[in-house]
C-alpha cells in the first residue's frame, strides 16, 4: 500500500555523519581516504578535472567500468563495507 | 596482487599474534577459532607458522575497537570501514584492527555459543519449540532466575537439549573478575545501575562491577552482548525493548522506519522520542574469519588485489566455502615461498639483459649450463601408457624471429600452447614465441608461424606433436593439417576424425602414450588413435567426469613435463596423470616465467 504520508527522515544521535553525505561529499571523502586523491590535490582548484581522472582510477582498481562518472555502480562500491587500508599509496 | 612499496616483509617465519580485547558480539571461543583459521589460510601455503600468546609484545597485535581507537586512524560507525591492519614491521607494524561498531558473525547471522546447560556448549537453533511455542531468541520463558536459555535443536520438547546464551548474568569478559557475572544493583562513582553501562569509558564497552560496589572493590568485568543486542547507534550492546514508540508510533519488532538507507534499527527503552536511545538490529553481520584472514594478508605484507575473487580484494563479499585465489598465493609466495600446499614459484629474478639477435642473424640459444635431464618429479610417471621409446626429433629450420621485442609476455592469452620437439610453443595471431625447459634462454620469439608452418590461418586453436612420428597436429575451427617438417597434409576436416558437428572446434589436446591423444572441444573430449586417425567408439565423454576440479571449457589444454595444464583467463590449472590438481597458477608467471 502507499505509504500514507511521506517517511520522515530522523537524525539519529550517535549517527556519523558519513551517512547523510552528499554524493560528491561522499566520493571526495572516498577518493581522499583511500588514496586517490592526495591531500595536495584535495586543496588545489583543479578538483573537478583530479576528480574525474580519480575516480577512473578506483574503477579501474576496483574492476569496476571506467567512466570517470560518478555513477550508480561506483556510488554502490563507494558505500559497500570493505577494509580500511588505503589502495593507493602507503 | 600488490606488496607494500619495498616488498615489506617478516625476517622470520615463526609469527607470533595475540588478542588483546574481544568483541561482545561473539563468544570469546569462536573469535578464537576464527583467527586461527584465518591464519591457517597462509600457513598452508607458505612456511610461515603463527602461534598466539597470551602475554607480552606479539608480532601481530589484534584488537577490536571503534571510531578512533588510539591509532589516528578512526573507524566509522557501522558498515564503511570493517578493518584495517598495518604491514609487517615494529610496534603497531604487523597488527590487525577490528571495527567494533560492526555486527561479528561468522557471516550468516548471530551465532549465540551456548554455556552449562546438557549441550556441551552447542550453538542455539533459532527457531526451537519450547512448550509448543516456537522462539527465534534466547528467551527466559520456564525459569525463574531470568537466566535466557535456547534450544540446541529444533525442538526443546522433543529433544531436551538446551544451554545458557551470553549474558552479563551468567559471566563477564576480561575486566579483573576472572568472568564472574555482574551484580546489580552495585555501585559506581556513588550512582547506583542496574545494568550494564558505559559511563566512565571512552571506547563505547559495556561494562560491570562483580561486587556490590566498585568504588570500594574495583572489581569489574565486560559485558557480553545477548542476542538481541543491538549494533552501533547509541546504544551499542543494549537489547532492544519491544513494544517501542516512534514518532508517536508503536513498534513490536525491528523497523526502518526514520531512515533512508532502509537498515533495521530498535529502540533500547520503551519510548525513542523521549529517550532517543537505539541501535541497528542484528543481521548476517560480517564473517569475522574473513575479514581476518585479508586483515592479515596486509599484516604479512600484501596490499590490496585488483582481481575481484581475490581475498585482497578491497571490498567485503561473503563467500561460504572460502579457497585462496591464485592471486592470493602467487602474492603471498612472492614474499615468503612456498609452503607444504601446491609448489608455486616467486616469479623469475629479472632476465638479465642479452642483446637480442638481430632479426637477420640466427639468435643461437646459449646452453648457460649443462643440459639437465628433464626433472621427473614423484607422481608424476604416465600410470596409464608403457614409457615411449625415444626417437630422435626431426631436424628441423631454426626460425628466425619475425619481431624480437613483440614480448609473449604482454599477451593476455594465447591461442594455443603445446610442446614441440621439447620446448613449449606458444601461438597467438599468426606468431609464436617458444620457451625450453632444457635451456635457460627464456623466452625465444616472437616467430611468424606461416614461416615454419606454410599454409595454416593466422588464428589456431589448438596443435599437438604425435609423440611417436614427431608429426604435428594443427585445429583450426573444424579442419585440422598434419605437418611432416614442411611437408603439410590438409586442411581436412575434423568429421574425417570422427568428430561430429556438436563439436565447433577443439581447444587442446593432451598425449596419451602410444599412438593416442586426447582431443577436448567445449566440456567434451575424444580419444583419437593419431595412427589410423580415427577417434575411438564411446567418445565423445564428459571433461568433467575424469578431469574433475579444472575449468570444463579451458581455452587451452596440454601436456607438459607429464602434467595435464588446463588455461582459462590468466590461471591453469596443473593436474597429475593421477588426475589430482596439484597446483593453479599464472600463465604468465609459472610457465611463460615472465618477470
Amino acid at each position: 500500500p502507499l505509504q500514507s504520508k511521506p517517511r520522515a527522515v530522523v537524525t539519529f544521535p550517535g549517527e556519523l555523519v558519513s551517512s547523510t553525505l552528499s554524493d560528491l561529499e561522499l566520493a571526495e571523502s572516498y577518493l581522499l581516504r583511500f588514496g586517490y586523491i592526495t591531500e595536495a590535490e584535495e586543496r588545489s582548484g583543479s578538483k573537478h578535472m583530479s576528480l574525474g581522472k580519480a575516480l577512473r582510477k578506483m574503477q579501474k582498481q576496483l574492476g569496476l567500468e571506467e567512466t570517470g562518472e560518478l555513477d550508480a555502480s561506483t556510488l554502490e562500491a563507494m558505500r559497500a563495507p570493505r577494509c580500511g587500508v588505503p589502495d593507493v599509496g602507503t | 596482487f600488490l606488496t607494500f612499496e619495498g616488498d615489506l616483509k617478516w625476517d622470520h617465519m615463526d609469527l607470533t599474534y595475540r588478542v588483546m580485547n574481544y568483541s561482545p558480539d561473539l563468544d570469546r571461543a569462536v573469535i578464537d577459532d576464527a583467527f586461527k583459521r584465518a591464519f591457517k589460510v597462509w600457513s598452508d601455503v607458505t612456511p610461515l607458522t603463527f602461534t598466539q600468546i597470551y602475554s607480552g609484545e606479539a608480532d601481530i597485535m589484534i584488537m577490536f575497537g571503534s571510531q578512533e581507537h588510539g591509532d589516528g586512524y578512526p573507524f566509522d560507525g557501522k558498515d564503511g570501514l570493517l578493518a584495517h591492519a598495518f604491514p609487517p614491521g615494529q610496534g603497531i607494524q604487523g597488527d590487525a584492527h577490528f571495527d567494533d561498531d560492526e555486527f561479528w558473525t561468522l557471516g550468516t547471522g548471530i551465532v549465540v555459543k551456548t554455556r552449562y546447560g546438557n549441550a556441551n556448549g552447542a550453538d542455539c537453533h533459532f527457531p526451537f519449540v519450547f512448550e509448543g511455542q516456537s522462539y527465534s531468541r534466547c528467551i527466559t520463558e520456564g525459569r525463574t532466575d531470568g537466566l535466557p536459555w535456547c534450544a540446541t535443536t529444533a525442538s526443546y520438547d522433543r529433544d531436551k537439549k538446551y544451554g545458557f546464551c551470553p549474558s552479563e548474568l551468567l559471566y563477564t569478559n576480561g575486566g579483573n573478575s576472572d568472568g564472574s557475572p555482574c551484580v546489580f544493583p552495585f555501585i559506581f562513582d556513588g550512582t547506583s545501575y542496574n545494568t550494564c553501562t558505559t559511563d566512565g569509558r571512552s571506547d563505547g564497552y559495556r561494562w560491570c562491577a562483580t561486587t556490590a560496589n566498585f568504588d570500594h572493590d574495583k572489581k569489574y568485568g565486560f559485558c557480553p552482548n545477548r542476542d538481541t543486542a543491538v549494533i552501533g547507534g547509541n546504544s551499542q550492546g543494549e537489547p532492544c525493548v519491544f513494544p517501542f514508540t516512534f514518532l508517536g508510533q508503536s513498534y513490536s519488532s525491528c523497523t526502518s522506519q526514520g531512515r533512508q538507507d532502509g537498515k533495521l534499527w530498535c529502540a533500547t527503552t520503551s519510548n525513542y522520542d523521549t529517550d532517543k536511545k537505539w541501535g541497528f538490529c542484528p543481521d548476517q553481520g560480517y564473517s569475522i574469519f574473513l575479514v581476518a584472514a585479508h586483515e592479515f594478508g596486509h599484516s604479512l605484507g600484501l596490499d590490496h588485489s585488483s582481481v575481484r575473487e581475490a581475498l585482497m580484494y578491497p571490498m567485503y563479499s561473503y563467500v561460504q566455502d572460502f579457497q585462496l585465489d591464485p592471486d592470493d598465493v602467487q602474492g603471498i609466495q612472492y614474499l615468503y615461498g612456498r609452503g607444504s600446499g601446491p609448489k608455486p614459484t616467486a616469479p623469475a629474478p629479472m632476465p638479465t639483459e642479452k642483446p637480442q639477435p638481430m632479426p637477420t642473424e640466427e639468435p643461437q640459444p646459449v646452453p648457460t649450463e649443462e643440459i639437465q635431464p628433464m626433472p621427473t618429479e614423484a607422481g608424476s610417471t604416465s600410470t596409464t601408457e608403457e614409457e615411449e621409446e625415444e626417437e630422435t626429433p626431426e631436424p628441423t629450420t631454426v626460425p628466425i624471429p619475425v619481431d624480437p621485442s613483440q614480448d609473449a609476455c604482454i599477451e593476455k592469452n594465447f591461442d594455443a600452447i603445446t610442446e614441440i620437439n621439447g620446448e613449449l610453443h606458444f601461438f597467438k595471431n599468426g606468431k609464436y614465441w617458444t620457451r625450453s625447459s632444457f635451456w635457460k634462454s627464456g623466452i625465444q620469439g616472437a616467430f611468424s608461424v606461416a614461416d615454419t608452418w606454410p599454409g595454416l590461418p593466422a588464428v589456431i586453436d589448438a596443435a599437438f606433436q604425435d609423440v611417436l612420428t614427431k608429426r604435428v597436429f594443427f585445429f583450426a575451427g573444424r579442419q585440422f593439417w598434419v605437418f611432416s617438417g614442411k611437408n603439410v597434409l590438409g586442411p581436412r576436416s575434423i568429421e574425417k576424425l570422427g568428430i561430429g558437428k556438436e563439436a565447433s572446434r577443439i581447444s587442446g589436446a593432451l598425449q596419451r602414450g602410444r599412438g593416442k591423444v586426447l582431443l577436448f572441444s567445449g566440456e567434451n573430449y575424444w580419444k583419437l588413435d593419431v595412427k589410423v586417425q580415427r577417434v575411438d567408439k564411446g567418445y565423445p565423454r564428459a571433461t568433467d567426469d575424469v578431469f574433475t576440479g579444472v575449468p570444463l571449457d579451458a581455452r587451452n589444454v596440454f601436456l607438459y613435463q607429464d602434467k595435464y595444464h588446463f588455461c582459462q583467463g590468466s590461471f591453469y590449472w596443473r593436474m597429475t596423470p593421477r588426475y589430482q590438481v596439484d597446483r593453479v597458477g599464472y600463465v604468465k608467471y609459472d610457465i611463460l616465467q615472465c618477470p
